[in-house]
């Protein structure tokens, strides 16, 4: 399954979670 | 900014103040990646505003096996056009305050 966190070599850190809805609904 | 089928949103609210911002990557739109997108939801990380470079970025998550090389052009151009209209929206902030 993907990593839901990633640390790139440089440091930063990407972490990974579900894509939030089009929030343009519920404005 | 232009559809790049690929989304930036902020991860957090902008105080116009802070350097480092945090950003949300997901693509929309996986028809206009020029590679098949196994899609692993969206990409939260934190962007250095004053120091960094959105490409650099878009290197990072290929190196970090999100994107393929052939996509960088597309994700550098979509985290470009967030930062720019962040930046841009803190300049009109300021002036407003003047």
């Amino acid at each position: 399954g993907s990593a839901a966190q990633v640390v790139h070599s440089a440091g930063r850190r990407f972490i990974v979670s579900p894509v939030p809805e089009a929030r343009l609904k519920d404005q | 900014a232009e559809d790049t089928g690929v989304r930036v949103e902020l991860a957090e609210e902008d105080d116009g103040k802070k350097s480092s911002i945090a950003l949300k990557l997901w693509v929309e739109d996986p028809k206009k990646l020029k590679t098949k997108y196994k899609d692993n939801g969206a990409i939260e990380f934190t962007f250095d505003l004053e120091n960094e470079v959105p490409e650099d970025v878009a290197q990072e998550m290929i190196e970090s096996g999100f994107f393929h090389e052939s996509d960088i052009k597309i994700v550098g151009k979509s985290i470009k056009d967030r930062v720019a209209l962040i930046k841009w929206k803190r300049e009109r902030t300021v002036l407003l305050q003047v």
